[in-house]
């Protein structure tokens, strides 16, 4: 009798925790966890069952279109984020993947506040082997994103992928600069963006959904590329960002060559944060 | 945010006049909530909230005239402990060669926060110099040289192949232009990157120094701690310096770092500009968090 139970019922406690080791925000984490608890209607379920049921949910959380649109001639890229998150190496890393799909791709050097910005992508962008556009320091970014897409339109280029400057979503007057530089490529220059995708770093924890909100209050944001995957953290962040906002994951980065980077794969990501 | 959650208790407490034991639970409850949502290490909560229940039993605060008063500032007094105790846990330095070296996760803010620490110390009349020890990142020299213009400190700017001879070479570099602390940059790195490890284990060997500050990025969260203490254990830490305090982020981990590590946290980052560090005064802290 007491053998049965111990096989059977359900840790609760344990799953929350697993939830929110995961990264998954606590709000989220209590939501999918009722929602997966009223379908004990059907009857008394396992602790094998609850699983299951939590891997359909986070798959049917997770299910949104994650394909990286390349549209446009050229198409226009803007990676964004918080500091540190990874938006550099991503985009080197972004470059060097539709390069060997045979895209024509331009860098543009967009951060012009941080020391040593500019010749951190300069370096990866020959070591991919294609040009970026480069800014001086304290250029106003909307005017190195202007010329970078003159200079793309001149040399024919497929991709144009804009690198910018790390900044936290509550600091106002640079998402005001961040949208000022949406407003330079849509309407003054003209061209439609592709992909606007959010930098979010898997090892932040419950600020990682406020900065969704924010920076996605301010622009579009198409999509998220998921860094630091290899660091052991699982990057839960990213469920309730698709509950809430829908936004899609299209990029994970695990690890720090020019090759750690891979297409969503929902599968994937809800084993690892089951694990 | 903690300290609205803590304000709403303590103004509560105020109004009520005489306390009961019963008050000083349900008020702890809440504290408890607050700290546990803020990500403060769960084990941390247990033990600060046992003390403090302990502390509030007493005569002074049940007897007082105004007990809400007093449960606010044991609280208060309580958190101060919990953060290392009165006074801020600075730099010091006691002999020549000074030797400092910040270590922690990719993109924590470490070769930004060097910069600050060297034109903090500049300004305190000392001498340092600021050494690329980062030689995997693309541009880390270049941006810790910018830096180190940008402040108006020396910088080991001689080129080297191995970290053995960038740590000797700056040595000697120190001695011969009377230099009194150096300042040492490392790669970012993970518990898991094995390789990056062995390498951290072998430069605290060569470099022997006399700070070791782990650099934790304060929207991190609760797994600063188990990161703080992998690092611990391959580089014994002397403390920890939380950046992008000017973030929204909770930083609840800056309440669990010295009872988990048992070292205090000395510096946080409020900005990605060279002035943008203070020192960490755990009276400020809690009083912060107590409203
Ligand atoms: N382990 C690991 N490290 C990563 C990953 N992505 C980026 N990094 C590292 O994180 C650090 C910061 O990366 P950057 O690309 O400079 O980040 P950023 O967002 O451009 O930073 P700022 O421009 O300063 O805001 C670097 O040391 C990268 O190598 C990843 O997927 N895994
Ligand atoms: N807002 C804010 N930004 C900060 C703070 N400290 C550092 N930063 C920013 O965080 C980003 C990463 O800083 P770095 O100094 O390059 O970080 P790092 O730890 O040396 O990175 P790696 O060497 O790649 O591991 C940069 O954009 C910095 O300007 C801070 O206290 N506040
Ligand atoms: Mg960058
Ligand atoms: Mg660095």
């Amino acid at each position: 009798q007491e053998r049965r139970s111990r096989s059977t019922a359900p840790d609760l406690d344990a799953l929350e925790e697993l939830l929110i080791d995961a990264g998954i925000d606590v709000d989220t984490t209590m939501g999918i966890l009722q929602e997966v608890g009223k379908s004990r209607l059907l009857g008394r379920p396992t602790a094998e069952q609850i699983i299951t049921r939590i891997r359909a949910k986070l798959s049917s959380v997770l299910d949104l279109d994650s394909t990286l649109h390349v549209d446009g001639s050229p198409a226009v890229l803007l990676v964004t984020g918080v500091n540190g998150a990874g938006k550099t190496s991503s985009v080197a890393k972004l470059a060097n993947m539709l390069k060997h799909q045979n895209y024509k791709v331009l860098l543009v050097a967009a951060d012009t506040f941080r020391a040593g910005a500019v010749d951190q992508l300069a370096i990866l962008a020959n070591r991919v082997g294609v040009p970026v556009m480069r800014s001086v320091e304290g250029q106003d970014p909307s005017s190195v994103v202007f010329n970078g897409l003159q200079k793309a339109v001149a040399d024919r280029m497929d991709v144009v992928i804009i690198d910018t400057a790390g900044r936290l979503e509550n600091k106002k007057n640079l998402i005001s600069e961040l949208q000022k530089v949406t407003r330079v490529i849509e309407d003054k220059f003209g061209l439609p963006l592709s992909e606007t995708l959010l930098v979010i770093d898997a090892t932040t924890g419950e600020n990682a959904l406020m900065q969704a909100r924010t920076f996605s209050e301010a622009i579009h944001i198409s999509g998220i590329i998921l860094t630091k995957v290899d660091s052991g953290a699982k990057g839960g962040s990213i469920v309730g960002i698709a509950r809430e906002l829908k936004i899609p994951v299209k990029l994970v980065c695990n690890g720090e060559t020019l090759l750690s980077i891979k297409p969503f794969d929902k599968d994937d990501i809800v084993n690892m944060i089951l694990l | 945010s903690v300290k609205k959650a803590f304000g709403g208790v303590f103004d509560g407490l105020r109004r009520k006049g005489l306390l009961s034991q019963g008050d000083i639970d349900a008020a702890l409850a809440e504290v408890r909530v607050s700290l546990l949502a803020a990500d403060v290490d769960y084990r941390v909560v247990k033990s600060f909230i046992a003390r403090t229940r302990e502390a509030c039993l007493d005569e002074r605060v049940l007897g007082s005239m105004t007990p809400g008063d007093q449960v606010t500032k044991v609280v208060y007094e309580q958190l101060v402990q919990e953060l290392g105790g009165p006074g801020s846990k600075g730099i010091a330095i006691t002999h020549i060669p000074y030797r400092v070296m910040l270590v922690g996760l990719q993109g924590s803010g470490k070769t930004t926060t060097l910069g600050k620490l060297a034109l903090l110390l500049k300004k305190e009349g000392h001498y340092p110099l600021l050494i690329p020890g980062d030689l995997g990142r693309p541009a880390a020299y270049q941006q810790l040289q910018k830096l180190a213009a940008d402040a108006g400190v020396e910088f080991f700017g001689e080129h080297v192949d191995t970290l053995e001879d960038l740590l000797r070479g700056a040595d000697r570099f120190a001695r011969e232009k009377s230099l009194d602390v150096q300042l040492l940059d490392t790669q970012g790195r993970h518990e898991f990157d094995a390789e990056l490890m062995d390498q951290l284990r072998m430069v605290v060997t060569m470099y022997r120094p006399d700070d070791t500050l782990i650099v934790l990025d304060s929207m991190m969260g609760s797994k600063a701690i188990p990161l703080s203490q992998s690092f611990d254990k391959v580089a014994p830490l002397t403390g920890a310096i939380f950046t992008k305090f000017d973030s929204p982020a909770q930083g609840g981990a800056v309440l669990s770092f010295k009872d988990s590590i048992g070292k205090p946290v000395r510096y946080i980052g409020v900005g990605e500009h060279l002035q943008d560090i203070e020192y960490f005064v755990p009276e400020r802290h809690a009083a912060r968090i107590v409203g």
